[in-house]
């Protein structure tokens, strides 16, 4: 393989501008869209496709004449197509050829344009006859796949795709849907009910979430409202958990039978996703530092995810009761926090496990003293009677911002 | 066999093309007979045929194929 330059990122978008005469519109995008598989499959790399405004790789078909390309084609034969190496993008179809799908008849474009899509990636040609960065269209191949010289080329550019990764995404067998889009419902009282889901999201501020909206958590009481999807855009409300993985940073929302997928604000390509692996309608999700793994919990059973590697869930759900002593069934919330501490939520109540996942003497407390509300509410503790201030709170008194401002929430574009 | 002066400018062309001819920066634009044989050869290793340096009908027939429009970047040091 020879190397011709590289993408300074990984996240790639590209656009299709026009589609040749022979071949729908779906089809197309199908076949451009596998195109860009066979790389992501074999590199960590990802595309998404962008129907307006810019996009890192631009697709079009020209001919013989062309306003915005020097390098004109020459008819049916012979030139079938070209691209520009990185970073600039473009790849350019000859329109004049039979462009078609699953047939050994004309030019396949699928193939046209991975070898294409190769180039805006950086590869030059191949001197492999068999490999897909040959210089010359060796025709329809049903089967096709990337020689190894290919995917060698490629790795040397972005290394390699994680086993892992791939096997976790494939095993989830999700299906795209649809966003959602509401009107809002109620403010609620961060100082009073239960929430729908807790998280120690990025950098290190704890959100909690009820309805349609999201409030972080601080020394001085519950941050501003905000609407959920102005800061994760894309996420309805009344999640049923929620759960931030330090490891990946990746932020899992739970809804019915739907997952929502976020590194820091920014939605996953891909998601939201139908999940079944494990049963809708979950109750409440955490991250566990000490073995790293994710646990989801509904009514009285959990599951344990390892979020990289395969994992069998047959073996799932397990009595919660077995390995977090003292917590209640059908939570509504749960979150390891920055204290070393994992924390449940139900009702108007939270509970504290200590190290032995154990819940701690003198729990379950009233979550107006989570929520830092004893300013403004009192607080009864349920098991003792005692009126505790929140900001007497040996725990929580280690919350990580002082600031009750608009400041503790980035803004959706941060 | 010699080639005809239709097909000597075809085949210049694609060599010139692809990356195989380099047009030299000064003086006339004629190659000469023992670079056009360097680049034919260069092109045969590059596409798995037989290499003679000789324009022959598999050579011929390579460069009718459909192919990309990028340049060919082979050399003999790349091939080496």
């Amino acid at each position: 393989y020879l190397l011709l330059g590289h993408w300074r990122k990984k996240n790639l978008t590209f656009r299709i501008f026009n589609v040749p005469s022979t071949l729908s519109l779906p089809r197309v995008r199908a076949a451009l869209h596998q195109a860009f598989k066979y790389w992501s499959s074999v590199a960590p790399l990802t595309f998404r496709e962008v129907k307006a405004g810019w996009a890192d790789i631009r697709l079009s078909f020209h001919g013989r004449q062309s306003l915005y390309c020097s390098n004109t084609f020459d008819g049916p034969g012979k030139v079938l197509a070209h691209a520009d190496i990185p970073e600039l993008g473009s790849i350019h179809f000859d329109k004049d050829e039979l462009w078609t799908e699953g047939t050994y008849q004309g030019v396949n474009l699928r193939i046209i344009a991975a070898h294409e899509v190769g180039h805006a990636l950086g590869l030059g040609h191949s001197r492999y006859t068999q490999a897909l960065m040959a210089p010359v269209y060796a025709g329809y191949q049903p089967f096709f796949k990337l020689h190894p010289d290919d995917v060698a080329g490629i790795q040397a550019l972005y290394g390699k795709r994680s086993p892992e990764t791939r096997d976790e995404e494939e095993e989830t067998e999700m299906l795209t849907v649809s966003p959602v889009t509401a009107k809002p419902g109620p403010m609620p009282n961060p100082c009073s009910g239960e929430v729908d889901a807790m998280v120690l999201g990025p950098r290190g501020k704890t959100y909690a979430f009820k309805g349609d909206y999201v409030w972080t958590v601080t020394d001085s009481g519950p941050g501003p409202l905000f609407q959920i999807s102005a800061l994760w855009e894309g996420l309805p409300g009344n999640l049923d958990a929620a759960v931030y993985s330090p490891r990946t940073r990746r932020t899992h929302f739970f809804k019915g039978n739907k997952v929502w997928r976020y590194v820091d604000f920014k939605m996953s390509p891909g998601f939201p996703m139908k999940f079944n692996r494990v049963e809708p309608n979950l109750d409440a999700a955490l991250y566990w530092p000490v073995n790293q793994k994710v646990f989801l919990f509904k009514g009285s059973g959990y599951w344990q995810w390892d979020e990289l590697a395969r994992t069998d869930l047959s073996r799932y759900p397990k009595p919660i009761k077995e390995l977090f002593t003292g917590v209640p069934d059908r939570p509504s919330a749960a979150m390891s926090w920055q204290d070393g501490q994992v924390y449940f939520f139900k009702g108007k109540e939270y509970w504290r496990l200590n190290q032995q996942l154990r819940v701690a003497k003198g729990y379950p407390r009233n979550t107006t003293h989570w929520m830092h509300c004893g300013s403004q509410t009192p607080d009864t503790n349920s098991s003792t009677g005692d009126v505790t201030p929140s900001t007497t709170d040996t725990v929580l008194g280690t919350t990580p911002s002082t600031m009750g401002s608009t400041l503790d929430i980035p803004s959706a574009t941060d | 066999r010699a080639l005809g002066p239709t097909e000597k400018e075809a085949v210049l062309d694609y060599l010139l093309q692809y990356g195989y001819l380099q047009k030299p920066l000064e003086g006339a634009d004629d190659f000469r007979l023992e670079d056009i044989t360097e680049a034919l050869r260069t092109f045969q290793e590059a596409s798995g045929l037989p290499i003679s340096g000789q324009m022959d009908d598999a050579t011929r027939a390579r460069m009718k194929q459909p192919r990309c429009g990028l340049e060919d970047p082979f050399n003999q040091k790349s091939l080496k």
